[in-house]
């Protein structure tokens, strides 16, 4: 997975934090101080597709065959996330309870083509 | 974007440095909103006072907390398949029961959300004593809103010598609470011959207001089926 960087535009990952202070949201969400929402931007040429996130798929071989065949106009790669992680939160609620959850898939880690 | 061919997601390349920055701030709260089944950011009129705060988390996270307040947050493992939620809920410091004996507790809870509560506990400061040696016998009901009705849930047995926290487990009194769908909570606090020695949400002794601490997690229902 790529990071991005300022002339990239091969799909790669785009860090983008908030600081809930900045959002004045420090006042309902307790912890963490911040949420990095990052994101997935950029082509995906051809030679690129289906790599990495479903490299050893059932449907990259057959991506694969398409491709060895030239078969290009069936095939659209898009850049999307191929890993992500959790987020714990502890916040206030509208009845001023204190709660804290684990919400999966929050984070984008790596991104790549389908 | 639309584009024939192209991918179906967001784009945001067209706009200028300053207002991508807007876009991306304003989909960041969006997602977390509706993550937090939230609709809009919940409004703090009155905050917790932050000794109450720090009292209640170091309770329900021994170790975890570090010294400016903020809590070290466990790495979440299988247990987010449970979509689990705890909650930590202060009683209302502005009940005004002639009894002097009960506790009120507000919760929010969109209708169509289904709760299965795994475990929760009631925890209550009670002062010390000088006259009284002996071990008593706290106990506590689930009131009814509108009648005289209650429901004994749970009681302890102990010295009120020193001042100490002590918890009750009020796990099936809550879960009945959640099933009925009501929004408040009251409880009712009998301590034969040391009432007076329960802190009742007192205003004077903040880090001593009494908590209600739940861990609950969203129940799946029947028709969860997805098709991949």
């Amino acid at each position: 997975s790529l990071d991005c960087d300022a002339n990239g535009s091969v799909c790669c990952k785009n860090d983008f934090y908030i600081k809930f202070r900045d959002i004045d949201w420090q006042d309902w969400i307790i912890a963490p101080e911040g949420y990095h929402m990052n994101y997935c931007m950029g082509q995906c040429p051809q030679h690129l597709a289906g790599s990495p996130g479903i490299a050893s798929s059932f449907h990259a071989a057959v991506l694969n065959q398409l491709k060895a065949n030239g078969i290009h106009t069936a095939v659209s790669s898009c850049c999307v996330p191929t890993q992500r992680r959790p987020l714990s939160m502890l916040y206030f609620d509208s009845t001023q309870n204190i709660v804290k959850t684990d919400i999966p898939d929050m984070i984008v880690e790596a991104c790549g083509c389908t | 974007r639309g584009e024939p061919g192209g991918c179906a997601s967001c784009g945001t390349t067209g706009l200028a440095r300053g207002e991508q920055e807007q876009v991306l701030i304003e989909m960041a709260k969006q997602h977390i909103l509706s993550k937090l089944h939230l609709s809009e950011r919940p409004n703090i009129t009155q905050p917790v006072p932050r000794a109450t705060l720090i009292n209640a988390l170091r309770k329900l996270h021994a170790g975890r907390l570090r010294k400016d307040g903020t809590l070290e947050l466990e790495k979440p493992a299988s247990r987010l398949r449970e979509r689990g939620y705890e909650m930590v809920s202060f009683a209302d410091t502005d009940f005004s029961d002639t009894s002097k004996s009960g506790l009120a507790f507000q919760f929010s809870k969109e209708a169509d959300a289904n709760f299965q509560v795994l475990k929760s506990t009631l925890w209550l400061y009670f002062r010390s004593s000088e006259t009284i040696k002996k071990k008593v016998t706290a106990r506590l009901f689930l009131a009814s809103t509108g009648s005289s009705n209650r429901t004994f849930i749970s009681q302890k047995k102990f010295e009120v010598a020193q001042g100490s926290w002590h918890t009750f487990v009020v796990t099936q009194g809550v879960q009945a609470f959640f099933d009925r769908g009501d929004k408040r909570l009251q409880l009712e606090v009998e301590c034969q011959g040391c009432q007076n020695l329960a802190v009742l949400g007192s205003q004077s002794e903040p880090s001593r207001q009494p908590f209600l601490v739940a861990q609950v997690r969203l129940r799946e229902d029947g028709h969860n089926i997805r098709k991949r």
